[in-house]
């Protein structure tokens, strides 16, 4: 009821208190005040850009906090994505032979 | 090909969504759980398979620092099988340990792996008749993913940049009208039905759809058709033993 004020509806929660939605939810604790400060800026950029993939996707999807919300997107990409050498991965028909032969 | 497949809803064919942690392993898991699914599929033997073996067994050792589905069926077919998780669990640890496949019984085996066309019409017809493969895909947008259908461009998610393994377990056609849930105001844009992808993600279960997300079909989303790979179980049977669910 913190959040009913008399004259207007519910204001939206504070991002801070979001956050702290956010870190009980997926069972988050920072080692100290400037890195809760830098994942707190972290989390407001990935929600904000999670509007925008909102507004840009053409289908039915939705975006928003996710258990990776606190993560940048290479950190996020680092962790759980495989290595990139996918694009210069040989087509699966190609014979790949080795430089020296007889390479096992 | 069938309007719609769903795996899920096949009793014991798909198991439950499991979690990479920190282990960037979903290529062995998304191997594990088209080979595990297939052999239930065509046996009715509710195997569980280990992970964990093909991270250790890998023939390029990188355990969890990544890796190629197809270099787990060649794990597979070297080791001659793949032992079961109760026998050989998923540690996800960093480093990768000894290979102890020839300690173990096998409890699942494949007979080769083969990589499908790219063509989307022809996937969801190996789909519904054979059961889930894996897929490929560059997974930029699923880290802000909650529900509903990603269609997506090319410019806003590469086809080319594939980097995460997941499972395809069926496909469907989401019916048209306003989008649902939290509508932003300048979001309630008009749809007629989307078709869509259902894929099984190695994030846990509190992530996305219960675990599982939902990719456009028909424009090659997100570079889901540049590696549509799967183990063969069996020799190619004459009437497959069951079909996929509507």
């Amino acid at each position: 009821d913190s959040l009913l004020t008399k004259d207007a509806g519910p204001r939206p929660l504070e991002l801070k208190e979001v956050f702290k939605l956010f870190q009980i939810q997926f069972n988050r604790s920072y080692s100290n005040p400037a890195e809760y400060t830098r994942r707190l800026g972290i989390f407001a950029h990935n929600l904000a850009q999670a509007q925008w993939l909102q507004r840009e996707d053409l289908g039915s999807a939705e975006f928003g906090e996710t258990p990776f919300s606190d993560l940048t997107e290479e950190e996020f990409g680092q962790l759980y994505g495989h290595q990139r050498a996918l694009e210069r991965i040989p087509n699966m028909a190609k014979k790949v032979e080795s430089e020296n032969w007889g390479e096992s | 090909v069938p309007q719609t497949c769903d795996w899920r809803k096949a009793t014991n064919i798909i198991s439950s969504i499991k979690n990479q942690g920190s282990c960037r392993c979903c290529w062995a898991i998304a191997a594990a759980d088209n080979i595990q699914a297939l052999w239930r599929i065509k046996y009715h033997q509710f195997v569980d398979v280990s992970v964990q073996e093909l991270l250790d067994c890998d023939r390029c050792g990188n355990g969890c620092k990544g890796g190629f589905v197809w270099d787990a069926y060649i794990t597979v077919l070297n080791n001659s099988g793949l032992a079961s998780e109760k026998d050989y669990p998923f540690q996800g640890h960093q480093k990768p340990h000894k290979c102890l496949a020839k300690k173990y019984k096998k409890v699942a085996w494949i007979q080769d792996f083969t990589m499908l066309s790219s063509n989307e019409q022809a996937i969801a017809r190996y789909l519904a008749i054979h059961g889930p493969i894996t897929v490929t895909i560059n997974m930029k947008l699923l880290q802000h993913y909650q529900k509903g259908v990603i269609k997506a461009t090319p410019s806003s998610c590469d086809p080319r940049l594939v980097d995460h393994s997941v499972l395809l377990v069926g496909f469907g056609k989401e019916k048209g009208g306003m989008q649902t849930g939290t509508v932003l105001p300048h979001s309630s844009k008009p749809r007629r039905s989307i078709p869509f992808w259902i894929l099984k993600n190695s994030w846990g279960a509190q992530w996305g759809e219960k675990g599982y997300f939902r990719l456009y079909r028909g424009n090659n989303t997100c570079g889901i058709t540049k590696y549509p790979v799967t183990a063969l179980v069996s020799p190619p049977a004459k009437k497959p033993p069951i079909s996929c669910p509507p």
